[in-house]
């Protein structure tokens, strides 16, 4: 409960006229974002602990990529495996959601569903106005690309990213890009 | 070196001329011209500046942001269908990808903006730039809050006399979920789904056919009125902020327009929760 009520003060507080405009000083602007992501890493906790209520026999925390608007995840670019847990907030059920990872080249990444099946993933080049953000800190190059066929409403659906040394039968494709030049 | 042609879901067509730009779309055998470029208005050096609370440019008309020929990429994924998209490079400071996922009936277009260079002791407020050959007759909509679509037209308001003072900011709306442009006689409805509230607007420059939405700003005068400072951010290298943001472009039958709007918006706005756990290999098959 005080885990989401930091979240609820921040809101609040962001309720303010100058944060609802964005006519607030610069100083107050950094210290609304402070405030947001203070808030935002307690609530992740509070999802971890769901997690841990809902698969007990799991009991690695969960990591969060709140860079992944900068195509930056620590957690997949690092070249090793992970499970994906998406979580679907709406209450209606997601179609084919397009899911996009940053990853790093030199692995072979493969993407299984929540039976061990493969399901078809490739890897597009991230383009170099996102790579040269100033401030993104990361070794991602690559985006892995797939689809998840069905998110059920306020469901949990699980896959798995596979990241092996060799190439395996069904390894992420790699997109080649065609320069435009008329 | 003749562009190219994508077909989506629903039949939507979606055209690129050989210099990697969109140029037409195809919804039920009707065609519409479209572009999409990035432009600016200068911000005023004197007198009453745009600032945090006004939008006040030096001039009525935008600029290009590109100084030389855009550079574009196309990306496709002959055997699965997942990826189709085209990077563009307008200039150093402005990239956009536009992606066409054959499983959805929506154009994405994924921009990042910034820092916006000032050297030139200019402030600048960058658009993003829809333009089409449809006839909307000086009309647009746009969201109030995400709830009721409110009718905008060029110049004019529906309980007083309107007297312009201020052309281009006298016609710009706040845009929290969406815009939207109708061309009755051809029965086709535009709208683009923004991932923030922005600024938007028809064109000035053609106010039929056009959506221009304002996508980030650098001023380096205050407006006077109470903040006490340039809408100037820093960045996390001092160097001036970025922006990474999206815009869908949804374009159907006036009547079907809202049945696809509606369920987007909140799929945009409450986006999965991806979260990640290490794994070995071995414990697919246990779990």
């Amino acid at each position: 409960e005080m885990n989401i009520t930091r979240m609820r003060e921040a809101m609040g507080v962001m309720q303010h006229h100058d944060a609802v405009t964005g006519t607030e000083k610069q100083h107050v602007a950094f210290n609304y974002a402070k405030m947001l992501d203070a808030a935002m890493t307690q609530c992740r906790h509070v999802i971890n602990e769901s997690y841990r209520k809902l698969f007990p026999s799991q009991t690695e925390q969960h990591q969060f990529c709140p860079y992944l608007n900068i195509s930056s995840c620590p957690a997949t670019e690092m070249g090793e495996s992970r499970m994906i847990h998406l979580y679907n907030p709406l209450g209606h059920r997601l179609v084919n959601r397009t899911i996009r990872l940053p990853v790093k080249d030199g692995y072979y990444y493969q993407i299984r569903n929540q039976y061990g099946n493969t399901i078809p993933s490739v890897l597009v080049p991230i383009p170099e106005f996102v790579r040269k953000i100033p401030g993104r800190i990361s070794v991602a190059n690559k985006e892995l690309v797939f689809r998840v066929p069905i998110m059920e409403s306020l469901g949990i659906t699980t896959m798995y990213m596979d990241v092996t040394e060799k190439k395996q039968p069904y390894s992420a494709v790699e997109i080649e890009g065609e320069k435009f030049n008329g | 070196n003749e562009g190219i042609r994508i077909q989506m879901q629903d039949g939507l067509i979606v055209e690129f001329d050989s210099n990697g730009t969109i140029s037409t779309m195809i919804r039920n055998d009707q065609s519409i011209s479209i572009s999409n470029e990035f432009r600016f208005y200068r911000g005023a050096d004197i007198g009453r500046h745009s600032g945090a609370y006004i939008f006040r440019p030096s001039e009525q008309k935008t600029f290009p942001v590109n100084r030389k020929k855009m550079e574009a990429t196309l990306y496709i994924d002959r055997k699965f269908g997942i990826v189709q998209q085209v990077h563009q490079q307008f200039d150093s400071y402005v990239g956009q990808i536009i992606r066409m996922d054959e499983k959805t009936d929506y154009v994405e277009f994924d921009f990042v903006v910034g820092p916006i260079p000032v050297n030139d002791k200019i402030g600048k407020e960058i658009i993003t730039r829809y333009s089409t050959n449809l006839e909307n007759d000086e009309t647009f909509y746009t969201d109030a809050n995400g709830r009721q679509m409110l009718r905008r037209r060029w110049n004019y308001r529906p309980s007083w006399k309107y007297e312009i003072q201020e052309p281009v900011s006298g016609n710009y709306y706040p845009v929290n979920s969406r815009i939207a442009i109708r061309d009755v006689g051809k029965s086709l409805q535009m709208t683009i789904m923004t991932d923030r509230s922005q600024g938007g607007s028809l064109s000035p420059e053609q106010i039929n056919g056009s959506i221009d939405l304002m996508v980030h700003r650098r001023l380096l005068h205050d407006d006077y009125f109470g903040v006490g400072e340039p809408l100037n951010e820093p960045g996390v290298d001092g160097h001036g902020l970025v922006i990474r943001g999206r815009h869908l472009l949804l374009l159907d039958q006036v009547e079907q327009a809202a049945v696809k709007h509606r369920p987007l918006a909140q799929e945009m706005f409450m986006e999965p929760i991806i979260s990640f756990t290490p794994f070995q290999s071995s414990t697919i098959m246990n779990n």
